[in-house]
């Protein structure tokens, strides 16, 4: 599935 | 990845290097509350489930291990170094952790972006480390003397908090749908918890004084 784009953060 | 965002990684790992400096070269963890350290722990080893899955860059893996391996040793040190445990206010140190855990946990079960494992514990991570600071503060009311280094510590963290605010801002503004209401509000809600103590560092600070926090 898509990352949620916040994901990328730490 | 913009400039904010990286200054707040940076302050953030700034402020583990130095507690890590702290506990590793003076022995000593006085005045650093064990209990914010487990949830800290807690938090990273929830959030980064996704660690050896999914690959996002070589610059986040990493980053994700050096939190990882530095809040799993802070709190070895603490509970089990002989030299340093020795200096761990213990009978200060007392805010009882599932008083956080537990509601996070239900909360994070209720409102997610997803119903999954990870998802949930995901977010889970995100409103634990909204709050993991507060014994940490209670903490620093109780004994009221800071040291340098404690006082660094938690000025850097408050100070990757409010990069991150802004990494957020800038990213609404330049990537198309760009909406994390979540982390924004879990974000923020940290962020205001070190206002107080902001205040008085910079009080200090400014005075050139040592910090001290009224009772």
């Amino acid at each position: 599935r898509e990352q949620p784009q916040n994901h990328d953060e730490l | 990845m913009n400039i904010f965002r990286f200054a707040g990684d940076m302050t953030h790992l700034a402020s583990v290097l130095v507690l890590l400096l702290k506990i590793h070269t003076i022995k000593s963890c006085a005045g650093v509350s064990l209990k914010t350290q487990e949830l800290y722990a807690i938090v990273f080893a929830t959030r980064y489930l996704d660690i050896f899955t999914d690959f996002i860059s070589l610059y986040n893996t990493f980053m994700k291990l050096v939190f990882l391996g530095s809040s799993f040793s802070i709190v070895w040190y603490m509970r089990s170094h002989k030299i340093v445990r020795r200096s761990y206010d213990k009978d200060q140190d007392t805010f009882r952790h599932y008083f956080l855990i537990v509601p996070c946990l239900l909360l994070a079960m209720i409102i997610n972006e997803k119903f999954t494992f990870r998802e949930v514990l995901w977010t889970f991570s995100l409103f634990l480390e909204a709050v993991a600071i507060l014994p940490q503060l209670v903490l620093l009311q109780r004994t009221r003397n800071i040291d340098n280094l404690t006082g660094q510590y938690i000025f850097l963290l408050g100070a990757y908090r409010a990069f991150y605010i802004f990494n957020w801002i800038y990213r609404y503004f330049t990537e198309p749908h760009y909406v994390h209401w979540i982390p924004w509000i879990a974000g923020l809600l940290q962020t205001l918890l070190y206002g107080d103590f902001f205040y008085y560092y910079f009080h200090s600070w400014k005075n050139n004084k040592k910090l001290q926090l009224p009772a």
